[in-house]
């Protein structure tokens, strides 16, 4: 995050800039996808590190944001 | 009953209607989060190119997250016309239950904050999406090298079971907002549905 700002932000907003009208759940599975394959330092930066996001939906119909 | 197919067409049953205002608020605290500023721009930039009016904060303190939300709550309820969709982002630093710390140190529950617009008449049967940047609790995903039948210089990740889930998330969304929820919704719908959460990590973990 130091860098460039935090994973989760980041893959957000390029996979939604990179998929205008696709279903925003199918995307954030995506944007999980990539997240969970990413290795991260962690603070103590001795130890590679994994991180996942979490979805809660109660969603009634697709969202597609364009 | 005819059975689910989800290759339905889009249309107006199953897919929400955004052609109406959208409305975006950000909410930040940049300091002592040091590279959190690209976050707020490409956040912010992606919510104007979707069409979102956005209004973005930094370094709200623990009592301007609450104000921030509120005072968009009643800007929504205010609103002219109709309002199609809400994005809501919160970044901050998290504490070690699950509290957003505000610009001020001090601890604010986003569960609490979210339950705001919940009661916001003109989103009733409108989406609401909230993305939370923060820590979630002070346990680390960690990789741990497969052993047994999965090895062969696999990797796996695995869960760091540092201290316990279930005292990492004793401050549970249920106790948080037991009791909070929204009077005077319309009959048969619920206060609770078309919200989207996004957290940057699992409950009780460090994100990064």
């Amino acid at each position: 995050r130091d860098d460039k700002g935090s994973d989760f932000i980041q893959t957000l907003v390029e996979v939604l800039r990179a998929n205008p009208g696709r279903d925003l759940l199918e995307l954030l599975t995506e944007v999980n996808r990539r997240v969970c394959e990413q290795d991260v330092l962690g603070p103590d930066c001795d130890e590679l590190r994994k991180a996942c996001l979490e979805i809660r939906s109660s969603l009634r119909h697709r969202l597609c944001l364009q | 009953v005819e059975p689910w197919r989800p290759e339905l067409a889009p249309g107006p049953n199953t897919q929400y209607d955004l052609s109406k205002t959208r409305a975006a608020l950000l909410l930040a605290v940049i300091q002592g989060r040091p590279g959190a500023q690209h976050d707020v721009e490409a956040l912010g930039g992606l919510c104007r190119a979707l069409g979102f009016e956005t209004t973005v904060r930094m370094d709200p303190t623990a009592q301007a997250f609450r104000e921030e939300l509120a005072q968009f709550q009643k800007q929504l309820d205010t609103c002219r016309g109709p309002v199609s969709c809400v994005l809501v982002a919160l970044m901050a630093h998290g504490g070690p239950q699950g509290q957003l710390l505000g610009a001020d140190g001090q601890e604010v529950q986003p569960e609490a904050l979210m339950q705001e617009l919940s009661c916001c008449r003109v989103l009733w049967g409108r989406p609401k999406v909230f993305l939370l940047q923060a820590c979630r609790g002070d346990v680390l995903q960690m990789y741990a090298e497969a052993q047994g039948p999965l090895g062969n210089g696999n990797f796996f990740p695995c869960w760091s079971l540092k201290r316990t889930l279930e005292s990492a998330s004793s401050n549970s969304f249920s106790e948080v907002t037991a009791g909070s929820s929204c009077r005077g919704a319309p009959p048969g719908r619920s206060d609770q549905a078309d919200i989207l959460t996004v957290y940057s990590a699992a409950e009780g973990y460090v994100a990064y």
